[in-house]
């Protein structure tokens, strides 16, 4: 519980303004509108897919704005280099999800 | 390939 969110303050920020700017309803973003944002990175595919079952959290086909925060993480740092993991570790769950 | 789920909710499936 008392592990910092690993999403740093200054990139909530960028990510939330991503979110925001995205037209989320009642605070959710739905598939259809988070997966441009994704492919738009060039990851192949099946990444992306990874990214997305790790950060819908409790899987009902829609990010809010913690879930988006955690699908933009992973993508950023594919991008620069690091594997996405296979299951979430503990200091990227949102606080607000533990 | 992907957790349990199966996962219709995941658009890039």
């Amino acid at each position: 519980v008392d592990i910092p969110w690993v999403v740093k303050p200054e990139e909530r920020m960028k990510f939330d303004s991503i979110f925001d700017s995205l037209c989320p309803v009642g605070g959710m973003l739905t598939g259809d509108k988070v997966k441009p944002v994704l492919l738009n990175s060039k990851l192949p595919v099946d990444i992306l897919g990874r990214v997305w079952e790790l950060s819908d959290l409790d899987r009902d086909g829609m990010l809010d704005k913690d879930e988006f925060s955690v699908a933009m993480y992973l993508v950023y740092r594919a991008l620069e280099g690091e594997p996405v993991p296979m299951s979430l570790p503990p200091p990227l769950v949102p606080p607000s999800k533990r | 390939q992907y957790p349990a789920g199966g996962s219709s909710t995941n658009p890039f499936l």
